[in-house]
């Protein structure tokens, strides 16, 4: 998307940058962590590195103005304009500039001060504005709080320039190479028929009759969850998944997350207040008994009472035995339970309760 | 401005000044024997193909709400 008239860019690789004044709204090592971090996405997909400079004006000056500022562009305090930056240039190229009647954050609230330079570092490295509005160089900000990932179309454009990055952990962006040993998955579930695995914004859905798994963004479906999820599950009885995220349950129905939700673990399954978060779960079909995986312990909850089984927690490993690990994921195909840790899976028998087979996951996406 | 579909005074602004801003709006109608209202809705068209909406040349209200959405300072496209 060529608006950006004889792409600008930098002719070194190595910048250097100089923070000229603060805002009130945050203390000052937040807004210089924020830029650093936001400084990072970009030097993660690209040869470029970034020096903080204290004694001279860097390549780049991030600074807060009131009103015109003699550059063409005042700001008013109002939301319609707060941040702007300038192509790759001598002098004022590349600086970013931040209205310093505005309210900065550096969580969910407008507006979030790493995600703004972010997307206006785009601008100092000779980005233009972007069509594709999962991008971070859409025009509108479009932060929400969930763990950010550059997208696709940012790191295309940005190595349009620069080139792809010298380091071998690329950044995936909106792709993901499930036939990679070493994928671990966040959260693993069972839905109507098919198992779908979470990995960040991701899910990777497997349907018996496609050859491929299908991957897109958690987003896509639920826009309203946050991604990164501990543990997912299936309630089939009441045709519901849920999600967890430290002490959060999320109950959905299709694309629908229930009212009230989220809720918290305690109150709605009766965990004690010492666990904070669940590893993986899974409900037995047959029973109607959810096991919930907490490090070394297991509870069990009955989705017909909703209540905890007394007795518990129990040991992992007494009753499955072979399970001598905290579980990552946990889910129920016909008699088995398939117990994943890191990138190993434990196929175990719920009638002889044992192990039958382990090895790795990548014969669920036919690598 | 026969291109502003709900001739709400607000509105008007807002399209006017967003167009300025983002779109070289201004400089274009200081042209002379410019068809303002075909100015208009070809930077109209530009800025709703730019944020994938649907390209109709009217502010429709879609287009309004998406210019209502906090954004950059920097113009969409450059003078």
């Amino acid at each position: 998307y060529a608006i950006t008239h004889n792409n600008p860019r930098w002719s070194k690789t190595h910048l250097t940058y100089s923070i000229l004044n603060y805002t009130p709204y945050l203390p000052r090592a937040v807004v210089e962590d924020a830029i650093e971090r936001a400084f990072r996405v970009w030097s993660d997909v690209t040869p470029l590195t970034f020096e903080r400079v204290f004694e001279k004006e860097g390549d780049i000056v991030l600074s807060f103005h009131r009103g015109d500022h003699s550059d063409l562009y005042p700001f008013d305090g109002s939301k319609d304009h707060f941040a702007h930056a300038f192509l790759p240039a001598p002098g004022m190229g590349g600086d970013v500039h931040y209205d310093l009647d505005q309210k900065w954050t550096d969580n969910s609230e407008n507006f979030n001060l790493f995600y703004v330079t972010a997307h206006e570092l785009g601008h100092s490295l000779g980005l233009s504005h972007s069509n594709d509005e999962e991008a971070l160089m859409y025009p509108s900000y479009t932060w929400s709080n969930k763990d950010f990932v550059l997208n696709q179309d940012d790191i295309n454009r940005i190595q349009a320039l620069y080139g792809p990055s010298t380091n071998p952990i690329q950044s995936t962006g909106a792709s993901l190479d499930v036939c990679n040993s070493g994928l671990t998955f966040d959260a693993i579930t069972t839905y109507r028929g098919e198992v779908i695995f979470f990995k960040d914004r991701f899910y990777i859905r497997v349907i018996s009759f496609l050859p491929e798994p299908m991957i897109n963004m958690i987003d896509l479906i639920w826009p309203t969850l946050p991604g990164k999820f501990d543990a997912a599950y299936e309630s089939s009885m009441v045709d519901e998944l849920r999600f967890f995220k430290g002490s959060k349950v999320w109950a959905v129905q299709e694309q629908n997350v229930l009212e009230g939700f989220p809720m918290d673990i305690h109150s709605y399954f009766g965990f004690p207040s010492n666990v904070t978060h669940i590893d993986a779960a899974v409900c037995e079909e047959e029973t109607g008994k959810t096991y919930f995986f907490v490090d070394h312990m297991y509870w069990r909850y009955d989705e017909n009472t909703r209540s905890m089984d007394p007795g518990y927690p129990r040991l992992i490993a007494e009753d499955f035995p072979g399970i001598n690990h905290k579980v990552d994921d946990v889910f129920q195909k016909e008699d088995y339970f398939y117990f994943f840790y890191q990138s190993i899976q434990h196929r175990f028998n719920l009638q002889t309760r044992r192990i039958d087979d382990s090895g790795d996951f990548s014969t669920w996406f036919n690598c | 401005f026969p291109v502003i579909q709900d001739g709400l005074q607000k509105n008007v602004k807002t399209v006017w000044k967003y167009l300025e801003n983002y779109y070289n709006l201004g400089k274009d109608m200081q042209a002379k024997n410019v068809n303002s209202k075909e100015v208009m809705a070809e930077k109209l068209r530009q800025m709703q193909q730019l944020f994938g909406l649907k390209v109709t040349g009217n502010s429709d209200p879609e287009t309004l709400n998406a210019m209502r959405k906090p954004r950059c300072g920097v113009p969409d496209v450059a003078p």
